[in-house]
């Protein structure tokens, strides 16, 4: 553990928090992509399956458990308390596009033909593109609450903090993961976009709102 | 799961 991951980790579960918490306290999942939200929830189940296999620590399992409980405490808030509020017509991006691709280049490209193996490299090869549903939501409507960005903003920190902690872990222990390396990189780099925007706009007071 | 990156990684 060093304090990239530390960071990483930290800034995960605080997007995760800022969700849950927005939708509850406003009572409304509008601007929320569901479908991003539902690809979240496979790629934790998919890889957090080692939780009943391999005991690495006490804080390994707390964390994983809150991923996994919280990605689907989102889904039935979405799809079930606050379903009256989910905003589907736009929320049209084909989630097959991710599923499908990410399935085959898991089968293709891992370290080891296994079932475990190949399950954790197919959630790595999702996570990295499961956003997309929800910036391409914020893309047509044009706006994101600032609640919505903050939470974005999180979630997309997490995996470049991830980046340095490798750069980090190869420095001082001389190994490395191509994998992760390649999908976190992918994942880091379609939140540039968003990123920017933040900085520019979101942190300055004004809500995110993209020329028309 | 992973096998090169240490399994504590999240």
């Amino acid at each position: 553990m060093n304090i990239f991951r530390l960071l990483g980790d930290l800034s995960h579960l605080l997007a995760i928090m800022i969700l849950l918490q927005k939708i509850f306290y406003s009572r409304s999942c509008a601007g929320i992509s569901a479908k991003s939200q539902v690809l979240f929830a496979i790629v934790y189940t998919a890889r957090y399956l080692d939780l009943v296999t391999v005991y690495v620590s006490l804080y390994n399992i707390s964390m994983k458990v809150v991923f996994l409980l919280s990605s689907y405490a989102t889904l039935y808030l979405i799809y079930l308390k606050f379903r009256a509020t989910y905003d589907r017509n736009h929320d049209t991006f084909r989630i097959e596009f991710l599923l499908l691709p990410a399935i085959v280049l898991a089968l293709l490209i891992n370290h080891q033909f296994s079932a475990l193996e190949v399950l954790w490299t197919f959630s790595i090869y999702l996570e990295s593109v499961a956003i997309l549903p929800q910036l391409f939501m914020v893309s047509k409507t044009g706006e994101a609450e600032s609640i919505t960005s903050h939470y974005l903003f999180a979630l997309g920190s997490y995996r470049g903090l991830y980046i340095l902690n490798w750069f980090y872990r190869y420095w001082t222990e001389g190994h490395y993961d191509l994998i992760a390396i390649v999908a976190g990189v992918v994942q880091t780099v379609l939140y540039c976009d968003f990123f920017y925007l933040y900085v520019t706009k979101v942190l300055k007071g004004k809500k995110l709102q993209l020329p028309a | 799961s992973s096998l090169y990156l240490v399994k504590d990684e999240l």
